[in-house]
């Protein structure tokens, strides 16, 4: 049974792809088949892992329009077990042109429904937006996983998330369920930092992760190098965070 | 002759309504009369000068689809000449709603022209995407701000954004111009931090800002009271830098 996980969050820079990127690469160093799916036009995840060529790339736009089969979009990446389906140049003209297109919301869900190769982990890694390309992965999904970054413009946006997540369920997409809050990039030093993880601890209780990913400049190193952190570094604090949160989520899938 | 600045920049959580709230209240306290417009749906720049009841308010999107003239849709701010034209609440459906629209990018531009009270100064804070608010903002602009964090995936996304701007002076608003890359959450410890701001100052030369604003925890504490760094903690680093910028860019202007 695969599970399929969108990393969402329409607040911009809270650790949505250094989350993917480094849980999908964690899972996958403990033997699980997982494939991320890169679904922001900036492609930050794609050259995270390593693949610099973004022009020549088939990759989620065409996957999404139906031009070519998941099968045939995706790639190995230089990590064991790990598969790409890269963004391709093309992500960033797609909103517009989904608005117009039946079932605009269902492309991703009935171009994975087709796919055959099994994975035991689907990572989504979406944009910082509530759009149609975050709505499609909303759709295909079973869990969703929520990068919070540990300041107050974050803390704000996390009732509409929440909000929106409930639509896409009643709507949408009865099975979609929150897998968990991460707290990232949390400073020990601010009390701020402090402040705002006692916030959403006290409000969303069990469904805020045990496991809080600090801010450690190793982590922002690594994708200039085109590496995930745990693999550019994985003594750093960061990495020991995002392989401790691995084997939280997979206790919570009753795995480990 | 009122200068309309678009503050925009697809990567998310680089500085874009922290640098927007900053420069506008420090121009402010010189004396301009200036106007902020908060096109993005997470509202951040309204609740950053302290406008907290979203519910209730009649916005930039009601002006957008020209249901409410810019005048009924501006407010005063605790900010002597500081005026706000707030996020409200529907604004997250409007991109969607545009697309079908005639003239969905000039929503913004037909009503500025209306507006007959003067500015000196109208910034427009962006949502992190390239998407029709966006380009609704960089029709109406002058001039577009990048604010850039100096990190490696703010870095990828910058030739991209300076091709849209490009397109858009081509097909679309043929006197917009670059005003200016302003270097965002600076921080002097990480060789990172170094590393992508000579990498920018040396490709985009003066078309980078000499003032670069350090990463400082109070700017990230001011909105969680409402108020600008500058109101906040006028002494600290980052606010003196914003104070700086202001003071670049009113000499950039002739004005000082
Ligand atoms: N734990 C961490 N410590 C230090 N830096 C971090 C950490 N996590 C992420 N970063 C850095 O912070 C920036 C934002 O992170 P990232 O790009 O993963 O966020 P995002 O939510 O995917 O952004 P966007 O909204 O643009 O998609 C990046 O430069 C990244 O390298
Ligand atoms: N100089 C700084 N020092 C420390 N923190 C900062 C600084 N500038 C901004 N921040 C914090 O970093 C986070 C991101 O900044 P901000 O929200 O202004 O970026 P943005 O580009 O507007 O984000 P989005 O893409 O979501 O609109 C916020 O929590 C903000 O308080
Ligand atoms: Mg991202
Ligand atoms: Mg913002």
């Amino acid at each position: 049974m695969t599970n399929i996980i969108a990393v969402v969050n329409q607040k911009g820079g809270v650790g949505k792809t250094t989350t993917t990127v480094n849980l999908a690469t964690a899972l996958s160093a403990v033997g699980k088949k997982n494939l991320l799916i890169d679904f922001d036009p900036q492609g930050n995840a794609t050259t995270g892992l390593g693949v610099m060529e973004k022009e020549t790339v088939v990759g989620s736009y065409e996957v999404l329009i139906g031009k070519v089969s998941a099968e045939n979009a995706i790639q190995k990446t230089a990590i064991p077990h790990l598969y790409l389906m890269p963004a391709s140049l093309h992500l960033s003209g797609a909103e517009v042109e989904l608005v117009t297109m039946p079932s605009r919301e269902r492309g991703l869900l009935i171009a994975l429904e087709k796919l055959s190769a099994s994975f035991d982990y689907i990572f989504i890694d979406c944009p910082p937006s509530l759009g149609l390309l975050t709505l499609n992965a909303l759709v295909a999904a079973d869990k969703v996983l929520v990068p919070l970054q540990c300041e107050f413009y974050a803390l704000e946006g996390l009732s509409q998330l929440l909000y929106t997540i409930g639509q896409v369920r009643k709507n949408f997409n009865p099975r979609l369920d929150l897998q968990g809050i991460v707290l990232t990039m949390f400073d020990n030093r601010s009390s701020l930092s402090t402040q705002v993880a006692n916030d959403v601890r006290q409000h969303l209780k069990e469904k805020v992760y045990k496991t809080q990913i600090p801010r450690n400049v190793r982590v922002a190193e690594a994708p200039s190098f085109g590496k995930p952190a745990v693999v550019y570094d994985l003594k750093c604090q960061g990495s020991q965070a995002y392989i401790q949160l691995a084997k939280e989520i997979l206790s919570q899938e009753g795995e480990l």
